[in-house]
């Protein structure tokens, strides 16, 4: 179902027999301002009602459909095929234990709900799981992680006085090893992808985590700077992988398909919720629906 | 003339993008994209004058709220939005302004929900040098609140402050938490609170014009705090948000720090949402 203003898109061209070059730009113009409203970043939209435009014109183009039908199918097949397409969506399991996740991201976004949400998932899943509460800064942030963790029956590791969050990484890592456990999630501190001294701690907490996956959590609600931030990210750790909060609001959700775009890389989780037990599977058909409202 | 961004559709598309990457929002965007092609070497300025223009008549200068005085003894604020906005750091850094300016202030941790809120919290009053009041995780948020109300006035604060729980603007059960806290306030004090400001995370998009409908909807707003805009997001959806509402934008956040609290000033804002 698509809202409002693409079925108006859509229904201009009804009256018409099939899409061509004089109606396809004006229905196109519809799809890039919902894509727009839907906070998709404005690179990400254009390359894609280019795909969808050439598709429309092109000489493969599904028969029977009314135009109208057709280029709802079409956009909604390119979002489909953008988030489905990003490769394997679960966790890339370490053929030794323990699969180290790491988790980053901007401020606020849900990062240490999310570090407990997965624990709880894993050791619903029969997986012993520990937690690392790196974030060093943000007051009280080792208590929080650490009272989620125990809420749902993980092991929490916390620094030691003097001790900075790379080391605190290598030790968890070290220790979740000898403890035999299957999975260590480790939680860093929010921080803006421009800030220098604390994207190159992130690198450091890497470095000293050499984590299998590499988690960048984003909230629903972002605007156009997913994009940079994104990109800026990916460049300083290698993201395998995105999760993205908050979506039992009214966000439409765009900023993961930017964030998508630019790092190729697939949304793994969603999180629906503020308790430990909101944390889903993602699905592409859901999520472009979402966007296109 | 020579300078400016040139006319045509590509100078136009260019300035759209940029504005769109601001979170201008499409219609906004495309609009003072065309009003600055068309205004020439005016350009800039007459976007400038278009943006300012979204601002609530009453909310195009400089906000002053730091230094405001306080409207009543002990004047109440309540900060409201919705999760991981800033509310929490926004607090404390507020409560250092006015302590700084050698006012009491009481801090009520009115997030009974949230793992650790009220330690972090408490640690925030620490560093403010203000007073927190709590009570055990759980219990109801609208007696956290009254009671911070009353014990600022028996013990003659000159400001409370009280932080609320996040929560998203869809949820219709925690919406009427909201309600009932503010309700509530005002029976601990009549005329209280006496600052409703919802707190925007300046990285959000179009979402910020669903948070500040509903929200103004459940209680009558004062003001609005931008956090956040010391990162690359440039909050553009906010001028519509408040001309909307008629909410002026009281606070920006810079940081992390006690000291990233800052006046909205308009002028300011807008030059960074130009190219
Ligand atoms: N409604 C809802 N709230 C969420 C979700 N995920 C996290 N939250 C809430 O969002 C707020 C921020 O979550 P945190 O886990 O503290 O975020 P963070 O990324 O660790 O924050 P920093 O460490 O400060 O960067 C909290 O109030 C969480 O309860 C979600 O999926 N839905
Ligand atoms: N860079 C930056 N970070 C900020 C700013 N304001 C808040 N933060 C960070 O954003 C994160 C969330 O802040 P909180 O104060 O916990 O947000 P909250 O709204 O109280 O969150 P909940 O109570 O969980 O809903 C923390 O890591 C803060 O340090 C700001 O102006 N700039
Ligand atoms: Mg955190
Ligand atoms: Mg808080």
């Amino acid at each position: 179902a698509l809202t409002g203003r693409l079925q108006e898109a859509f229904r201009r061209l009804s009256g018409n027999a099939r899409i061509d070059e004089g109606n396809v730009d004006g229905a196109l113009k519809e799809v890039r301002q919902a894509l727009l409203e839907a906070d998709v970043h404005y690179r990400v939209v254009q390359d894609l009602l280019k795909r969808v435009r050439e598709r429309a014109l092109g000489a493969d183009v599904p028969r029977g459909l009314a135009p109208d039908q057709l280029l709802a199918k079409l956009v909604q097949d390119e979002l489909t095929a953008m988030m489905g397409g990003a490769g394997p969506r679960h966790l890339a399991w370490a053929s030794l234990p323990p699969t180290v996740i790491l988790l980053c991201g901007l401020q606020g976004t849900g990062k240490t709900t999310t570090a407990a949400k997965l624990a709880r998932r894993l050791i619903g899943e029969g997986r012993r799981t520990a937690l690392a509460a790196a974030d060093l800064q943000r007051p009280a942030a080792v208590e929080q992680l650490s009272v989620l963790g125990k809420s749902v029956g993980a092991t929490v590791y916390t620094a030691e006085p003097g001790e900075g969050a790379p080391a605190l990484a290598a030790r968890a890592r070290r220790e979740a090893l000898r403890a035999g456990f299957d999975a260590l999630i480790i939680d860093t501190a929010g921080r803006l992808a421009v800030d220098e001294a604390l994207m190159a701690e992130l690198k450091a907490v890497k470095a000293a985590a050499q984590p299998h996956e590499v988690l960048l959590v984003l909230d629903a609600m972002q605007g156009q700077d997913a994009l940079p931030t994104a990109t800026r990210f990916h460049e300083a750790v290698g993201v395998d992988g995105l999760v993205l909060t908050k979506l039992d609001g009214d966000a439409r959700g765009g900023a993961a398909l930017s964030a998508l775009a630019v790092t190729g890389k697939p949304v793994k989780f969603l999180g629906v919720g503020e308790k430990t037990e909101a944390l889903e599977p993602f699905h592409p058909d859901r999520l472009a629906g979402r966007i296109l409202g | 003339a020579a300078s400016g961004p040139g006319r045509g559709p590509e100078a136009e598309r260019s300035l759209e993008e940029a504005f769109l990457g601001a979170d201008l929002g499409p219609e906004l965007a495309a609009r003072l994209a065309s009003a600055y092609v068309r205004g020439g070497a005016r350009g800039r300025a007459e976007a400038a004058d278009a943006l300012l223009d979204c601002l609530p008549p009453a909310g195009r200068g400089p906000s002053g709220f730091l230094a405001a005085a306080p409207l009543a003894r002990p004047e109440v604020t309540l900060l409201l939005g919705v999760n991981g906005s800033g509310k929490t750091t926004t607090a404390g850094k507020l409560a250092a302004a006015w302590t700084s300016r050698g006012q009491r202030v009481l801090l009520g941790a009115g997030d009974t929900f949230r793992a650790a809120a009220a330690d972090q919290l408490g640690l925030w009053a620490a560093r403010a040098g203000a007073e927190l009041l709590r009570q055990s995780e759980g219990a109801d948020p609208a007696a956290v609140a009254f009671d911070a109300v009353r014990r600022g006035v028996a013990a003659g604060f000159d400001r409370v402050l009280l932080d609320t729980a996040g929560r998203l603007q869809t949820k219709v059960n925690l919406m009427e938490e909201l309600k009932k806290v503010h309700r509530v306030v005002g029976k601990a004090l009549p005329g209280a609170p006496h600052r409703v400001l919802l707190v925007l995370d300046g990285t959000a998009g179009q979402n910020m014009a669903s948070q500040a409908r509903l929200f103004a909807a459940a209680v009558p707003l004062d003001g609005l705090v931008v956090t956040k805009l010391d990162g690359t997001a440039r909050a553009g959806a906010v001028l519509k948000v408040s001309g909307d509402t008629g909410v002026p934008v009281a606070l920006v956040g810079l940081g992390e720090g006690a000291g990233d609290l800052a006046d909205f000033d308009p002028p300011a804002f807008i030059e960074a949402l130009l190219p």
